[in-house]
């Protein structure tokens, strides 16, 4: 279903110049669970970007369940954005004006789901998250860890059927950190496909497969 | 050196009250290394902030050398805060409009450092850190390990006494994160005081006493 080939990311701002990913060949079934690991500048968001269609390769063919994602137009682009990938990423990325319960509303909103469905949901999603207690706290009266679990309520609230998640514990206690792996594993027993980039061996080694990326290339050549 | 007596911090906005630490008593003699461990949303960073005379608490005595903070005026306290105490933040608050070679930078002109002294120690800092390839990028040009490794090349680049560092390895593929904790280790050695909040026992094992906060108070009473 995700299916890459030669894929190539350059950054280019005439300044500086990156090959952030070079000739990546990658082939990730359907309800797969993945961990993606290597060393801190590797291209492993770089990675998980162009595969959550929020970047777009320098070269090389991406296709997403059958269809070439160059040839996806917005609608087709917003539509794998809003509600067949949650993405949790690395720094949040969360609405700084907006409490807890509104960021992880917003999506919910995009797709128009009524607003007594969506209370419901949202509830459920940051009580799972062990958040019920911080529902009206904006991020900055937050705690880096609690930030970071709003972050994953707000990628898993569509209930997407593909979940990247960027090093979604990092900022997490082991104790946490677990809570937060069983979710995962719970989403993948109901058939999701989970692709995570982790730090972290008691997640990678509960992962199907582990993908090593190192200056921008895949390891043991094409997965 | 560092001496807390009954410390209390309670966040009220109005809208939203949390009691964060609560009657924290602690004593950090000069050139401890120490590990701040415990659950996320314990308390920890804000213990941190008050610690590095970035935040007041709502009650109860914190003096810093001997001297009681709350006494102090605001050329101490900038003193305190540019010279004494190097800071690494958990989001590691980089401005954003300047390459990493210019965040380090800055701490070393507000002390009145000549531009060729600084260019010789930003470079030095970079170069520790394993960034001296990456000095020209601005924050979003750099990934999440990047980013917090020029964080902390910046709370060391004037080499204070005192170094509190928030989760300094969070980010950080297992590899990195022991180059960062030797370094922070050759710091200690030279007789530094270094304060970690951490998640990852192969950092806190390192160090010579771990303080566990739970609900904002220190487990197994005054330390
Ligand atoms: N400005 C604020 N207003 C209200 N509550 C706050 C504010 N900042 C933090 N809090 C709350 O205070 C508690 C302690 O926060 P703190 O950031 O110190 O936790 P922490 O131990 O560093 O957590 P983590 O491991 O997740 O980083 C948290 O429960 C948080 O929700
Ligand atoms: N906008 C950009 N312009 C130039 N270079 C960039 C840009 N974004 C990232 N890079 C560079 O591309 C490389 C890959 O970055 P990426 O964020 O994918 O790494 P990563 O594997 O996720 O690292 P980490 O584990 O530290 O998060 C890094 O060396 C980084 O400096
Ligand atoms: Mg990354
Ligand atoms: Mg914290």
């Amino acid at each position: 279903m995700i299916e890459m080939q030669n894929i190539n990311r350059v950054y280019d701002t005439g300044r500086v110049k990156v090959h952030a990913l070079r000739d990546v060949n990658l082939h990730i079934k359907e309800g797969e669970l993945i961990a993606i690991m290597g060393p801190s500048g590797s291209g492993k968001s770089t990675l998980m970007n162009v595969i959550g269609c929020l970047d777009t390769p320098t070269s090389g063919r991406y296709s997403l369940d059958g269809k070439a994602v160059n040839d996806l137009d917005d609608n087709d682009l917003a539509d794998i954005r809003n509600r067949k990938i949650g993405f949790v990423f690395q720094s949040f990325n969360l609405l700084s004006y907006a409490s807890a319960f509104e960021n992880v509303e917003l999506p919910l909103i995009f797709m128009g789901m009524s607003t007594a469905k969506r209370k419901q949901r949202v509830t459920e999603m940051l009580a799972r998250v062990g958040l019920a207690d911080r529902m009206d706290h904006k991020p900055n009266e937050l705690s880096g860890g609690q930030q970071q679990r709003v972050a994953i309520a707000r990628a898993l609230a569509n209930h997407p059927r593909i979940i990247l998640a960027d090093e979604p514990t990092g900022n997490l206690d082991s104790a946490s950190g677990k809570e937060i792996l069983q979710l995962f594993l719970d989403l993948w027993k109901a058939g999701n496909t989970i692709i995570m980039i982790t730090h972290d061996p008691s997640i990678s080694e509960n992962c199907e497969r582990i993908i090593h990326l190192k200056d921008g290339m895949i390891e043991n050549g094409a997965v």
